[in-house]
């Protein structure tokens, strides 16, 4: 049965991309069918998997909007069990386009009923920084979202409003929207502004933080840049273990 | 004479809020009259500056859609020569509203022909991470764009696409429209690809790169927690001063 989880925070740059390809190869080494989804027009989780596909190439936006079927626009990844639905410079347009479509916010729920998917234990959707069509969209879908926060000050600050966005979802379009986490990003323990919004995401959110913390840690920088997981670029770092043991997690609670 | 910078850049978390900050009040205490315009919904420039507005206080919202005029919107800050237009949450609806909207390009442009802007010797444009109505609308208006740039792999992905904008928007709206220059954020020099980042920044675009250069400091991310600038948290920092020796840089090329 598959598991649809959107990695989403309206706040720029807190790890989502990182989160969505380091957790999905943690899951994949534990032999869990996984595909990412990259939703964001930056396409990150594509470049940070090592893979530029050409402008014409199938991609999230003409599976979305397009004629393209899940089959012909899925690739494999360097890891067995690790597949990707790429995102490319056009999802830019969906933007503007989906706010004159008919049922817009549900484009992507419908096309996730393809059985194609079904094979698929995790599907990740990775989302871009904002809470447009394309974050709602991602919403609407999800059995659960996956929220990273950066351990700064500003990162805290969207959190409610993206909470308040999440009841909105639940009564509008999708009852059963769960919070799969709050997940603690770029933490430094040698900081004392970073241990305070930490204190405060355990205080304010016991139920909804992770136990993992993913720690501030050189080689998530450095991975993507050889377009790997960091699974597969430093198996022994800070970065690595961190993912791996947020894997386990998930994995144990089910 | 009005300069008008809007500091944008797509990718999320790249020190756009935080540049707008300490850039306006290091030209603030050379005393230059400068404004913040917040244009993203997460109004982190206003929370950065320690001020929080009730949600039917006057914002950018309601200025650029509403029936709010200037002076009533904009607001004083702790430093004498730098004012606010607070942003606000109902920024958020900006984007699918002006979908709607005829000239809805143009909207920020003709309300910054009002009389009241011309005191300033500086207006920033703090905008979201991403090119959607609202930074359209930023880089319309402006006279120039300072466009930051994090020294780390994804970051220097998506700036192709930003400078491709940059000239669909000189040839629709804005031919006037110069680059203020691209700054590197987050510099660790003890880092490889931090390294590796800021000279490729300097072998692709030697004439945009600013010779300022912003690094990770600390300071920069507790200042925002209380409320200042970090000229006022921690002047003698590094992140203090390296922002002080851009807004000479930026007064030396006028
Ligand atoms: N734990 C970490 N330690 C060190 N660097 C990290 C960590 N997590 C992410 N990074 C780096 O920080 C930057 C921001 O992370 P990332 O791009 O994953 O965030 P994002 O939320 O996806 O950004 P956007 O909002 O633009 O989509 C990237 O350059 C990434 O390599
Ligand atoms: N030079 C720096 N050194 C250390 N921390 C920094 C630096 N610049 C910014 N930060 C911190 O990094 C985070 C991201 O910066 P900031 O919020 O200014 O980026 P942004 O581009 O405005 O983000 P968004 O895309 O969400 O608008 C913030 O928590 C900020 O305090
Ligand atoms: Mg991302
Ligand atoms: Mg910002």
């Amino acid at each position: 049965m598959k598991k649809i989880v959107a990695v989403a925070n309206q706040k720029g740059g807190v790890g989502k991309t990182t989160t969505t390809i380091n957790l999905a190869a943690s899951l994949a080494v534990e032999e869990k069918n996984v595909l990412i989804l990259d939703l964001d027009p930056q396409a990150n989780s594509t470049s940070g998997l090592g893979i530029s596909i050409s402008q014409s190439a199938p991609s999230t936006y003409q599976f979305l909007v397009g004629d393209r079927s899940a089959e012909e626009s899925i690739i494999p990844s360097s890891l067995k069990y690790l597949s990707l639905l790429p995102g490319s410079i056009n999802m830019a347009g969906f933007e503007s386009e989906a706010a004159k479509i008919r049922g817009s916010h549900q484009l992507l729920q419908k096309k996730l009923e393809d059985p194609a998917f079904e094979k698929y234990d995790f599907i990740f959707l990775d989302c871009p920084p904002s809470l447009g069509y394309i974050t709602i969209n991602a919403l609407v879908s999800a059995h659960s979202v996956l929220i990273p926060v950066q351990c700064e000050f500003f990162a805290l600050e969207g959190l409610s409003h993206l909470l308040k966005t999440l009841d909105r979802i639940r009564k509008q379009w999708n009852p059963g929207l769960n919070v799969e986490g709050i997940l603690p990003t770029m933490f430094d323990r040698r900081n004392r502004l970073s241990n305070q919004v930490l204190a405060d995401l355990k205080k304010h959110f016991p139920e909804m933080i992770f136990k993992s913390v993913i720690p501030r840690n050189v080689t998530l920088g450095e991975a993507p840049s050889y377009g790997k997981p960091v699974l597969l670029y430093d198996a022994l770092s800070r970065g690595a273990q961190s993912y791996l043991h947020l894997a386990r997690e998930i994995l144990a609670y089910g």
